[in-house]
């Protein structure tokens, strides 16, 4: 473990939180993606599978936890508490259009042919295009909220950190996975526009909005 | 590519 990659699992908990008390609080998940949240969802079940069969650490096992419990509740959140605002008309990604390519490079791209290890690999795959969704809703409605913009910093930035420790790692341990060192960079890059947006407009106090 | 043995991160 270092301070890059507890930082980024810092900030993937804070958005996590920040999310659930934006819907809780506003009893509303206006702006919010539910296909990205089932995206992230299936991201966790599928990564964390090996909660039963290997054991690194009380943390670790508890944040998969947490990871894998906060992302059903986001989706009851939005699918059956508060479904009357959540804002289907915005949210039309095809997830399907992410979901197969994924599956099938988790097939023909990986480090090991076993189904726990293709599952992780899948899921890693997801995880770095299960954003898009979500991005796609802000850029439709033209708008974000502000708070919205703050759990989509947060998310974006986690995963930035996670580079740091890849680099952090390869030169002071040797160790580097090239999947998740690819599929960690292509997740950030898509944040970038929403990097330069949440800068420029968020931290200057004015409302996160998109040239429609 | 390598086989990683454990995946230790999140």
């Amino acid at each position: 473990m270092n301070v890059f990659r507890l930082s980024g699992d810092v900030s993937h908990l804070l958005a996590i939180l920040i999310l659930l008390m934006k819907i809780w609080k506003t009893r509303s998940c206006a702006g919010i993606s539910g296909k990205s949240q089932i995206l992230f969802a299936l991201v966790y079940t599928t990564r964390y599978l090996d909660l039963f069969t290997s054991f690194i650490s009380p943390y670790n096992t508890a944040m998969k936890v947490f990871f894998i419990a906060s992302s059903y509740a986001t989706i009851y959140l939005i699918y059956l508490k508060f479904k009357a605002t959540y804002d289907r008309n915005h949210d039309t990604f095809r997830m399907e259009f992410l979901v197969l390519p994924v599956l099938v490079l988790a097939f023909v791209v990986n480090h090991d042919f076993t189904p726990l290890e293709i599952l992780w690999t899948f899921s890693i795959y997801l995880e770095s295009v299960a954003i898009l969704p979500q991005l796609f809703m802000v850029s439709k409605t033209g708008q974000a909220e502000t708070i919205t913009s703050h759990y989509l910093f947060a998310l974006g930035m986690y995963r930035a950190l996670y580079i740091v420790n890849w680099v952090y790692r390869y030169y002071f341990e040797g160790f580097y996975d090239l999947i998740a060192i690819i599929a960690g960079v292509v997740q950030t890059v898509l944040y970038c526009d929403f990097f330069y947006l949440y800068v420029t407009k968020v931290l200057k106090g004015k409302q996160l909005t998109l040239p429609a | 590519l390598q086989v990683i043995s454990e995946h230790d991160e999140l």
